[in-house]
């Protein structure tokens, strides 16, 4: 699905 | 992931590695700001909440603790351990009172979430978190300036700690080129690119001093 904008970075 | 990021994080690894070395080394925390490691505390924390509520990997888990613990040891040894306690020197470090920093962020973070609609604490509190950690190494800039020459250790750390936000706006550029359903947040771009901006004259510095070699001086 569309990656949450940055939410999946540190 | 892609090379970019995982680089920035790394750098980011080193950073506070160094910072560790450089504290256990010259068993003092002269030339350190404290206010620096407290805002970035404050900047995971806040951004970290996540840990309860989405799992990503093992390996953002992981960073993600280890970068709270990590920043929490060294506000605990520079507060509360010998010899570091005694020396630290709260005047040298009196830059940018840390709710002049909190409160505009915590505004402004509350502001761009009214515009976004995203409304959930945690939303709030992640963007709260982005726009903090552009201004975190605020104090950490002023208290270079104020000891002006940089001892060598602690120009590691500011350098990495500057690159890992600098490698992540490549990771972005790259995100949005190959990945297709990588939603944009300009909140995020931007903020990063004034944080990297903030380092661009320790770099100069920096690289001017290592290419020459010599001590790392910055001007008054």
């Amino acid at each position: 699905g569309a990656a949450a904008a940055a939410k999946d970075e540190l | 992931m892609n090379i970019f990021r995982f680089a920035g994080d790394m750098s980011h690894v080193v950073s506070i590695l160094v910072l560790l070395l450089r504290l256990r080394s010259s068993k003092s925390a002269v030339g350190i700001s404290l206010k620096t490691q407290e805002l970035f505390l404050i900047v995971f924390v806040t951004r970290y909440l996540d840990l309860f509520t989405t799992f990503y990997s093992l390996y953002n888990s992981f960073m993600k603790v280890a970068y709270i613990a990590s920043t929490t040891y060294i506000i605990w040894m520079i507060r509360f351990q010998e010899p570091y306690k005694s020396k630290y020197d709260a005047s040298q470090d009196s830059f940018l009172h840390i709710k002049f920093a909190v409160a505009p962020c915590a505004g402004l973070a509350l502001f761009a979430c009214l515009v976004k609609g995203e409304l959930s604490p945690i939303d709030i509190l992640w963007t709260f978190s982005i726009f903090l950690e552009a201004l975190a190494i605020v104090p950490q800039l002023f208290v270079l300036q104020r000891y002006r020459e940089v001892e060598n250790l602690t120009g590691h750390y500011v350098f990495f700690l500057g690159a890992y936000r600098g490698l992540y706006i490549l990771n972005w550029v790259y995100r949005s080129y190959y990945e297709q359903f990588y939603r944009h947040n300009w909140l995020v771009y931007v903020s990063g690119a004034v944080q990297t901006a903030l380092y661009v004259d320790f770099f100069y510095y920096y690289v001017v001093s290592k290419y020459y070699g010599g001590k790392l001086t910055l001007p008054t």
